[in-house]
């Protein structure tokens, strides 16, 4: 474990509280992608399929066991309890056209042909991605809340900080996992231009807005 | 090519 790694857990973890904070305290799941949340969901769930056959250290297992019950929680907030303010009518990216292409790659890109790992690389490929329907609503509302733009903040910069991490894990360990490097890049690249709008807007004090 | 490493990251 490294400094990079763990802030970007805790920035993580900090996002994923955020919107379950949101949504609890305003009773409500305006603007959030619940197609996002679902394909989080899928994420965790395809990644920590070894949560008790394969136990690194109780912070993992600790943390895993968090993601995976906080996504949950937020997909049953957000298509049951809080199901009236949905705004479905602006959730509208075709998840299908993420998952089968990311489901496809998995199968012929992957460190070992086996069903574990094939889970764990699609899981990878698919979080890369997964933040699309989100940034597609925001696109389309042509504005996200304060509160929203604070959880992208915070989940961008999980994934940021986990580039860094694989920097100092090559160099002072000799360890890099191309697959989540790559994958990680690309998520992060997908953030870019939110993080320039955030930076720019809403740490001046503005409201996110993209121009529609 | 990667070290086969535990997989010990989130």
């Amino acid at each position: 474990m490294n400094v990079f790694r763990l802030i970007g857990d805790l920035s993580h973890l900090l996002a994923i509280l955020i919107l379950l904070w949101k949504i609890w305290k305003t009773r409500s799941c305006s603007g959030i992608s619940g197609k996002s949340q679902f394909l989080f969901a899928l994420v965790f769930t395809t990644r920590y399929l070894d949560l008790f056959t394969n136990f690194i250290s109780p912070y993992n297992t600790f943390m895993k066991i968090v993601y995976i019950v906080c996504s949950c929680v937020t997909v049953y907030f957000i298509y049951v309890k809080f199901k009236a303010t949905y705004d479905s009518n602006h959730d509208t990216f075709r998840v299908e056209f993420l998952v089968v292409p990311v489901g496809g790659l998995a199968f012929l890109v992957n460190h070992d042909f086996t069903p574990l790992e094939i889970l764990w690389t699609f899981s990878i490929y698919l979080e890369s991605v997964a933040i699309l329907p989100q940034l597609f609503m925001i696109s389309k509302t042509g504005e996200a809340e304060t509160i929203t733009s604070h959880y992208l903040f915070a989940l961008g910069a999980y994934r940021a900080l986990y580039i860094v991490n694989w920097v100092y894990r090559y160099y002072f360990e000799g360890f890099f996992d191309l697959i989540a490097i790559v994958a990680g890049c690309v998520q992060t690249i997908l953030y870019c231009d939110f993080f320039y709008l955030y930076i720019t807007k809403v740490l001046q004090g503005k409201k996110l807005s993209l121009p529609a | 090519s990667k070290t086969k490493k535990k997989k010990d990251e989130l």
